[in-house]
């Protein structure tokens, strides 16, 4: 594709052409968005994030990140379809444009771009990274369990074969630590959503303990209020609660550790689907994903502006 | 390339607390190379598991002597991932 009006949103995408869409948007929408390189993944990939920005310093910001397990590719696949669609809808959507006037949204659209490389060349079930594992020929360490949050507790593994291992020390992962150093330099985060597949659900702090958080019934009434926008749209049922309560205990996760930072309006999503394809989510799924989901965000993101803190 | 011919993915449901526990057991047991898609919660989630082609006949006798019961959610892995891949060609194609 020329630009990005031409780029096919309803297919997958090898990661050059992502990165080459991050480039073609930023391009095109020079005043609103750019690019900014965090840091780069083990095998040498730049880790982007997309910053949409009307000015301003420093600004209260929303951060979201797709693809963080690799093999999760409608992830990937929504995140370009969001880029897109705040450029489409900055100035014409009051509730964005009122965001965006106020906030930063930055989104990280590949975050683990070497595991997706992996997916789309030698084993499209990857989940961890690529870094190898000194004394085991297991490579890869998720990186939903090297957070410093309950890191090496329970509902993570120490073997580094397992698809849990949690890695030798928290942040050990340049996926990881990135957005580590990125979130604590910035030091304004307001709103931080991880997302994920397969399983339908949106999820907040905590899965590395049972103890609920000091915001657990605003964090739970706004999940709600997200499930039923999301909902609105296909009549796609999701479940939402505590990580702990609502899929198992996951310990050294990433919402855990940035709600720990102070950063309220964690959250993460499980998009579809609810077993028949697992990760194999055909194609046609995508848009009708992303957007259900777009409502969702849009809540979270919304309630987040109105609710400074 | 790493192939999944002749993988299934088990949705398994525990219908008590002691059959989620033998779900944790048999998540845990590494020597079978599974992988958890969705792990055990409670009894009304059910819990995925990809099961690679060689750890078959133990996973389900392992689940059929405890009398847990699974359906199989992905009959040969392989054969969606293949059928992925011929539409990403096609539309790969349909776009050029």
């Amino acid at each position: 594709p020329r630009n990005t009006d031409a780029f096919d949103y309803s297919n997958y995408h090898t990661i050059n052409e992502i990165y080459s869409f991050q480039d073609m948007l930023v391009a095109e929408n020079p005043q609103l968005v750019s690019k900014i390189v965090i840091g780069q993944s083990y095998q040498g990939r730049p880790l982007n994030v997309l910053k949409f920005s009307t000015g301003g310093t420093n600004r209260p910001a929303i951060w979201i990140d797709t693809g963080i397990h690799s093999r999760e590719w409608v992830t990937q696949a929504s995140g370009t379809w969001f880029a897109k669609k705040i450029v489409t809808d900055y100035g014409s959507d009051p509730t964005l444009t009122a965001i965006l006037n106020r906030m930063d949204i930055f989104l990280e659209i590949v975050t683990n771009p070497d595991g997706f490389y992996y997916t789309q060349n030698n084993n499209r079930m990857w989940r961890k990274t690529r870094q190898p594992n000194s004394g085991s020929s297991c490579v890869g360490v998720d990186p939903n369990r090297n957070w410093d949050a309950g890191f090496g507790g329970p509902g993570s593994s120490k073997n580094p074969c397992s698809e849990t291992y949690s890695g030798r020390s928290a942040h050990s992962e340049s996926e990881v630590k990135s957005i580590v150093d990125f979130v604590k330099s910035h030091g304004n985060m307001k709103a931080f959503v991880s997302i994920h597949a397969y399983s339908q659900m949106l999820l907040y702090p905590y899965g590395y303990t049972s103890t609920p958080t000091k915001d657990q019934k605003e964090l739970h009434a706004l999940a709600s209020k997200a499930v039923k926008n999301l909902t609105s749209l296909y009549g796609t049922r999701y479940r939402y609660g505590s990580i702990i309560n609502t899929i198992y205990q996951a310990s050294g996760g990433t919402i855990d550790w940035t709600y720990n930072q102070g950063i309220k309006y964690s959250y993460t999503f499980e998009l579809r689907d609810t077993g028949r394809y697992g990760f194999i989510l055909p194609a046609n799924q995508i848009l009708p994903t992303a957007k259900e989901t777009w409502l969702a965000m849009m809540t979270i993101m919304e309630h987040t502006n109105a609710n400074t803190y | 390339k790493d192939t999944f011919e002749g993988d299934q993915v088990l949705r398994i449901t525990a219908k008590d607390e002691s059959q989620l526990a033998l779900l944790h057991d048999l998540s845990e047991m590494e020597m079978l190379h599974l992988d958890v898609w969705r792990g055990p919660t409670d009894v009304a989630t059910p819990v995925d598991i990809r099961v690679p082609f060689h750890s078959l006949k133990s996973v389900k006798a392992y689940l059929e002597a405890r009398d847990v019961q699974y359906t199989i959610m992905i009959e040969d892995l392989q054969a969606v991932l293949d059928e992925e891949q011929t539409q990403m060609r096609m539309a790969s194609r349909a776009a050029e």
